[in-house]
């Protein structure tokens, strides 16, 4: 992580996360929901930042095992 | 193995629509466990911070599956204003090149981007009130300027990532651009009894003057949101002033003698009290305050000179004391380059490494890393800035404990290959190779 936080706890316990299913999304409570340029905007980047604008799994990897 | 297909998010404050500032809360928490992948956080601009982090917490195996580590993440940042300045003058920077950075800049979580846009060089800011600025004083009145869409462009891709612009017009100094699109606004130099041909810093004995700074700042103030403006006010140069008669004769009627510092503080005080009734508040150079020029108490001052008069911390402690609020930027002006690591000493600088009470280190409030454009434009500003901007960045968000140069060198070397798989052409900390390398896209 750059910069590095405040405080963090990190494990080796890892969750696997499939593109085609993740998605940002906003909870029912929250003050910003679905509308709100600043973060509509920011998932789309992220979005693109994290998994790149599919298909998924790309040509590169395809056919390895999961 | 579980999945995780939500990064559910949580923002306390509603506020989409408005823009940063300085007062603006970034503090989020990010927790990824087996029952949760959550981000909360007091507002938009903090969401924004928790998903940078979030994107950097997600790797990707040899075989391309993506994983997340089980996280409990608390952050907030150390300072409030952590700046990048551009030089957009001495040499043009397309908006593109800006635009770059500003997303490089929110991968390292800065939130200030301190738009240098006019110097002696050029100015190529388009002024709707003054559009002979920018037609005489630019490069290239038709290719080499920022329209007024160009700035709104920059404001809005700033927002939508956190980021304020804090714009410069530096005068009285560094004006030279000014010159021949506004006739009679700089002094005319002399040789002996006669005009030299030549033309020195805005000239502060005439009414005129103050009436174009009325209303360009009027301008300025409506087109750049930000409560603050950067109002420069460093190195002017006196030669001009006191080979001119006018002055001279000037300076005998206000009792200045040969002090023309006093001239200086005359002018600055004056435009101060011009950019206040706009209900701006301004940052200036420290000049501003070496010379003890009367300014209010909100005004931010920014360090910028490493030993004169004094060295830039024991200048914090003086700025601080006297109750002002401080930027840094002396140990961090990225356009001095050297062979080798020279990020390491960027990063060891202490901001608060001076004597003095803690609520005189509570006036220091950020610093800025700055890139001037002598020998920069858009072929070489990205690698020279990154990652070495990084490394004020880091100093900038992190705890004053997170000092380790060996952790800090891992990171930084694996954050430059996240940079290059960005798009971001970040230069190389030292040999070693990324998996994947920079590819134009």
């Amino acid at each position: 992580l750059w910069p590095w936080p405040q405080d963090i706890q990190i494990s080796d316990q890892r969750y696997f996360i499939l593109p085609k299913n993740f998605h940002f999304h906003y909870h029912a409570g929250s003050a910003a929901q679905p509308g709100c340029s600043v973060l509509d905007e920011a998932f789309q980047r992220y979005r693109h930042l994290l998994f790149g604008a599919g298909p998924w799994p790309s040509s590169h990897y395809r056919g390895k095992q999961h | 193995t579980m999945e995780k297909n939500t990064l559910v998010l949580f923002v306390v404050t509603p506020g989409c629509d408005q823009l940063p500032s300085l007062e603006s809360v970034e503090n989020y928490t990010l927790t990824v466990n087996d029952e949760q992948c959550f981000l909360l956080s007091e507002t938009v601009w903090g969401a924004l911070r928790g998903l940078e982090t979030f994107s950097q917490l997600v790797w990707r195996s040899p075989e391309g599956t993506f994983f997340v580590n089980k996280t409990d993440i608390v952050d907030f940042p150390r300072f409030p204003h952590r700046g990048l300045l551009l030089d957009t003058s001495r040499h043009y920077l397309p908006l593109s090149t800006i635009q770059n950075t500003l997303d490089a800049m929110a991968y390292n979580k800065f939130n200030v981007f301190h738009w240098h846009v006019v110097d002696d060089s050029s100015f190529p800011y388009e002024s709707l009130t003054f559009p002979e600025l920018t037609r005489k004083g630019s490069y290239n009145p038709v290719t080499h300027i920022y329209t007024e869409q160009d700035v709104k462009e920059v404001i809005e891709y700033a927002r939508l990532r956190g980021i304020r612009v804090l714009v410069e017009f530096d005068t009285p100094g560094h004006t030279l651009s000014w010159g021949p699109g506004v006739p009679e606004l700089l002094t005319p130099c002399y040789s002996g009894p006669h005009p030299s041909g030549t033309f020195g810093p805005v000239n502060p004995i005439l009414n005129t003057t103050y009436e174009f700074m009325s209303t360009f700042f009027l301008e300025i103030s409506s087109v750049f949101p930000d409560f603050y403006l950067h109002l420069g006010g460093d190195e002017v140069d006196f030669t001009c002033w006191k080979s001119n008669p006018d002055i001279q004769a000037f300076m005998k009627e206000k009792g200045f003698g040969e002090d023309f510092k006093q001239l200086e503080s005359f002018y600055i005080q004056k435009l101060l009290d011009i950019v206040s009734t706009y209900g701006k508040g301004y940052v200036v150079w420290q000049e501003v305050f070496d010379n003890r020029v009367k300014v209010r108490p909100d005004t931010i001052i920014q360090v910028w000179r490493e030993e004169t008069p004094v060295g830039y911390l024991k200048e914090l402690d003086w700025i601080t004391k006297a109750g002002f609020r401080a930027l840094l930027s002396a140990p961090w002006y990225l356009n001095r380059i050297s062979y080798g690591p020279d990020w390491k000493e960027i990063y060891m600088v202490e901001p608060l490494a001076f004597e003095g009470s803690s609520e005189q280190k509570a006036q220091v409030i950020g610093g800025e890393a700055c890139m001037w454009g002598e020998y920069v434009d858009s072929t070489n500003l990205t690698p020279r800035l990154w990652p070495r901007a990084g490394a004020v960045a880091e100093r900038l968000w992190s705890s004053k404990i997170v000092t380790d140069l060996d952790f800090a060198l891992e990171r930084l070397t694996q954050f430059r290959c996240e940079l290059l798989r960005r798009g971001i052409r970040a230069q190389p900390l030292y040999t070693g190779y990324c998996e994947q390398e920079f590819e134009e896209t």
